[in-house]
């Protein structure tokens, strides 16, 4: 079995030092937003952080 | 025999070419024929008029899937048909003397950790489908105090996870399905809707006032404000506190993970608190396109694999409303890792439960995916959903004819609301952790 999650979570705010050159799928240069705390592969139990905000 | 076979004499002849030409044609007469029966078949199962009583619809086209021979193997085998029969099989009461052999060579076999079971005594279980929907121990599963993550709702593995570009979910790598086939293709709608529960009601504009969101008068801007704006402004109401202390941690309440035991008389209710938590979120959000908003906005999704000996029952990543649930009654392929990587949109061809609702930052949207041997799909608050019956592929059948009834097009799913489970919230309230439900074998 599985789950599939699909939610809606802030990008965060671009950084003053990366404005230029910077891509909006450039998750890594930004701040206050999502980020993961997984990676593939690795097993998880109920109530670990997937990510966050 | 053995005369003629040596004193015959053989002659060749070349094959006139217009016999050649004349097999290729008959072949290619035969294909188009064939073509067109199928054709004209799904027209008429298409355009068919079913309106006298007691009308049994004709059965839908079964969908098979691309992929290697042994995708083109299994698309042959009745899937449902066996998971039912392995359901059946696994609700045979174990002989006392057996079950704890038999449940320990199981938890040997799969990894179970014995020590988390909720029940010491495993002849409580009395058969394989029991231990399977087994509990775990209070506080054995603690939930991550940070009050802005979302937790993994299950024990299991993570298959996929990133961000969803042009509204594509990727399977595996290079692999993608739509969003659209995975959630539906429709925004709820009430013409759509096939209500199938008596606390369940028709979907209307959500009551949920926005306190956050306002205009900015000289530009016309809109404008989010911070909690503190919002607490000077509106003063102490009963949402502030919570928002203030991270929206769903309470100061007072021990990190205690699987709420089990259920003593939660002096803690906020899960309304309360999932109200408390999406006084941030716009009301009117659309489908689950991003909305419009001075904050980037983006959809994330997230793949979690449970196998054969994880604990089985499911928990609510954070706290939400689930404002409806669209039931697809699909086939019941494996979602092993194997299949997934093999079997192109894997997700969309088998059953699933989605459930849609909003979260404090928005869309949300939470996905049980079925398999030939967990088809099973349990949501504690949903009494009525029926997964993996006898009747589901032809509740499909009668709701696609209604459909056709309407002259709308049929959606593919059972769509069902929770309006009614709060009149406030406008869905069913879910605290971080609360149980939502399970698989169950078969």
């Amino acid at each position: 079995s599985t789950i599939v999650l699909v939610f809606e979570a802030p990008k965060g705010r671009r950084r003053r030092s990366f404005d230029e050159g910077f891509s909006d799928d450039d998750e890594d240069k930004r701040v206050g937003g999502w980020k993961w705390n997984i990676d593939i592969g690795q097993k998880v139990k109920v109530g670990q952080a997937l990510g966050s905000v | 025999l053995g005369t003629a076979w040596k004193n015959t004499k053989i002659e060749w002849y070349p094959i006139p070419v217009a016999a050649g030409v004349g097999f290729l044609g008959f072949l290619q007469f035969y294909r188009i024929q064939e073509r067109q029966r199928q054709q004209r078949e799904q027209d008429e199962f298409d355009n068919e008029e079913h309106t006298e009583p007691g009308h049994r619809p004709k059965k839908r086209p079964r969908i098979r899937p691309e992929g290697p021979w042994s995708v083109q193997i299994m698309s042959t085998l009745p899937l449902k048909f066996l998971s039912r029969l392995w359901g059946k099989f696994n609700e045979i009461e174990l002989p006392y003397y057996f079950r704890i052999p038999g449940f320990k060579l199981y938890s040997w076999i799969f990894g179970v950790n014995l020590d988390e079971v909720a029940e010491p005594d495993l002849h409580v279980y009395p058969n394989l489908a029991a231990f399977f929907y087994r509990q775990l121990k209070p506080g054995c599963r603690p939930l991550d105090p940070n009050p802005d993550a979302i937790l993994s709702p299950a024990d299991g593995k993570i298959i996929q996870f990133g961000m969803i570009e042009h509204g594509e979910v990727e399977q595996v790598k290079g692999v993608t399905y739509s969003l659209d086939a995975l959630l539906g293709s429709q925004q709820p709608n009430e013409s759509s809707t096939h209500s199938t529960r008596s606390n369940i009601a028709m979907s209307s504009e959500s009551p949920m006032p926005s306190p956050f969101r306002t205009r900015n008068p000289s530009n016309d801007e809109e404008v989010i404000r911070s909690d503190e704006e919002f607490a000077r402004v509106n003063g102490i109401s009963y949402t502030l506190p919570h928002l203030l202390s991270g929206g769903t941690k309470y100061p007072d309440e021990p990190n205690q993970g699987l709420p089990t035991d259920q003593s939660t008389t002096s803690k906020p209710s899960s309304e309360s608190e999932v109200r408390a938590d999406l006084a941030l979120a716009n009301p009117s959000r659309p489908w689950w396109a991003p909305a419009p908003s001075p904050v980037p906005r983006a959809l994330y999704y997230c793949v979690v694999y449970l196998a054969p000996g994880d604990y089985h029952r499911f928990h609510s990543p954070v706290s939400w409303v689930v404002e409806s649930r669209r039931h697809f009654a699909g086939e019941l392929y494996s979602v092993s890792p194997y299949l997934q990587r093999t079997l192109p949109g894997l997700f969309v061809l088998n059953e699933r439960v989605v459930l849609l609702g909003r979260w404090r930052h928005g869309f949300f949207s939470y996905t049980p995916v079925g398999a030939t041997n967990v088809g099973s799909i349990k949501i504690n608050f949903d009494k009525e959903l029926r997964t993996n019956s006898l009747t589901t592929d032809t509740e499909a059948d009668r709701q696609a004819e209604r459909a056709k009834q309407r002259g709308e097009p049929y959606s593919g799913f059972a769509e069902a609301y929770y309006d009614a489970a709060s009149k406030v919230l406008g869905g069913h309230a879910l605290k971080r952790g609360e149980e939502m439900g399970g698989f169950q074998l078969g």
